[in-house]
């Protein structure tokens, strides 16, 4: 799975998630990937794509929920990203990226690792696969 | 307002093992992508512009699983799905079963755009990419010779997953050695993580 989030200088935010699923995957299986709200979601909070085991972002609306508690919860987006890794997989494993509109990026997994990278208008730059 | 900021992934639950080549090739690609986004975004390109481009760049790499050296079904099909939201207006589109699509984000895009729904899948969804002039491929140009070997070593760890029996061969690739495998005990979906392309 490949995701990208970006929030613009404007302040709007915008997710988009690609995949070929899971190898050795039945025939018709659909992932989290195309799910709006599961495996992608964007408002005016924060953007989030999701991988990982895609029944389990389905399970647990992940990127919705990343910005659900952020506006209920008034979380900061790693706070929100945090709580949604911890609190929403069960024993599902994923990871995720996520932007808000205030020009902060985070990421989280509980697997081993995650290709990601990230910058920021600021001149933060970042890119990791481990912990 | 804080500025832009830009995040992109290539999966996540990768194989402890994989060996330092790989990942500097991931890196490489990652970094490449950033680049290009952080270029667009410079230039004051909109959020839902700057996502499709840099999907579109990672889709085109085999590197990852998407587009081009897609995950495999069990028949050893491409069936590639995405989606696209931006957060202006909650605008979404979303894809599934594409077997034929380049750049399955786009299509996801032009669903978003260009028709009245938010999500088409398998023939309606290819359908809809034909009459929107989408660039298709052959199956060939997404089923690369890794994946054929890794839908072999998927298989084939199915069905002997219980006495631990797990295959050598692979090893070049992104999958761990049999011994790491089994003191690892990395699982997803029943399967030994290694199995899996870079996700």
């Amino acid at each position: 799975t490949v995701g990208c989030v970006v929030v613009d200088g404007n302040g709007w935010c915008a997710a988009a998630t690609s995949t070929g699923g899971l190898m050795n995957k039945m025939m018709g299986r659909i992932g989290d990937s195309p799910l709006i709200g599961s495996g992608t979601y964007a408002c005016d909070f924060c953007a989030v794509s999701c991988t990982g085991e895609g029944e389990a972002i389905i399970r647990s609306t992940l990127a919705r929920d990343v910005a659900a508690v952020m506006e209920y919860k008034g979380l900061g987006l790693q706070e929100a990203v945090d709580y949604v890794i911890k609190n929403r997989l069960d024993e599902g494993q994923a990871g995720l990226i996520a932007v808000s509109r205030n020009g902060e990026v985070a990421h989280g997994f509980n697997t081993t690792g995650m290709f990601r990278a990230c910058a920021t208008e600021d001149g933060f730059m970042d890119v990791g696969i481990w912990e | 307002m804080g500025g832009w900021a830009i995040a992109v992934h290539g999966g996540a639950g990768v194989d402890p093992n994989l060996p330092a080549e790989r990942q500097e090739e991931a890196k490489r690609v990652l970094s490449r992508c950033l680049l290009l986004g952080i270029a667009a975004l410079r230039g004051g390109s909109a959020a839902v512009d700057v996502v499709e481009k840099v999907v579109r760049e990672l889709e085109t790499d085999p590197v990852f699983n998407s587009g081009r050296g897609s995950a495999l079904t069990r028949q050893g099909t491409v069936e590639m799905e995405a989606s696209i939201m931006d957060g202006r207006g909650r605008r979404c589109g979303a894809v599934s079963g594409l077997s034929t699509i380049k750049n399955p984000v786009s299509l996801a895009r032009l669903v978003m755009e260009k028709s009245p729904h938010s999500y088409l899948a398998f023939d309606g969804a290819e359908d809809f990419a034909r009459e929107q002039g989408v660039e298709v491929m052959d199956n060939s140009y997404f089923i690369t010779e890794e994946n054929v070997g890794m839908l072999k070593l998927a298989k084939e760890a199915n069905s002997i997953l219980f006495d631990y029996r797990i295959p050598v061969t692979g090893v070049e690739t992104c999958s761990a050695s049999a011994g790491s495998m089994v003191d690892n005990a990395l699982q997803m979906n029943g399967l030994p993580i290694s199995i899996y392309a870079p996700e």
